[in-house]
């Protein structure tokens, strides 16, 4: 589904975001 | 002499054995590790160890944290989710790990 997808690309840059 | 020095003992490291396996299983639960509490850690590392398509429903992970109410498991996987290290899946009470690739 196109929507849990979109979530998943969220989730991974608000942790890439939290690792910098 | 020998005897008495054993039967003393036994008993005290029977005991004591006991004690760190209990601490040892729940293990200081209110220590954050690696950022997270105990109880958020419990909840991520259920939900990166299931590996079905549309993640752990609210209701596997209180079905499975004897432990932890409604109220605080919706707490940390809200917060997980912030973090970025969950995302909900077919509906808010799904959740998948994104580490889990």
């Amino acid at each position: 589904q196109e929507r849990i997808r979109q979530n998943k690309e969220a989730a991974l840059r608000r942790l890439a975001e939290r690792n910098v | 002499r020998k005897n008495l020095m054993s039967t003393l003992r036994a008993p005290q490291s029977f005991h004591s054995a006991g004690l760190g396996d209990v601490r040892g299983y729940g293990g200081g639960s209110s220590l954050p590790m690696n950022g997270l509490t105990a109880h958020q850690s419990q909840v991520l590392n259920l939900i990166k160890n299931c590996h079905m398509p549309e993640g752990v429903s609210l209701q596997e992970l209180k079905s499975q944290l004897h432990n932890m109410s409604m109220p605080t498991i919706k707490q940390a996987v809200e917060f997980l989710s912030s973090e970025g290290h969950i995302y909900s899946t077919v509906d808010d009470d799904h959740y998948k790990s994104t580490d889990a690739e």
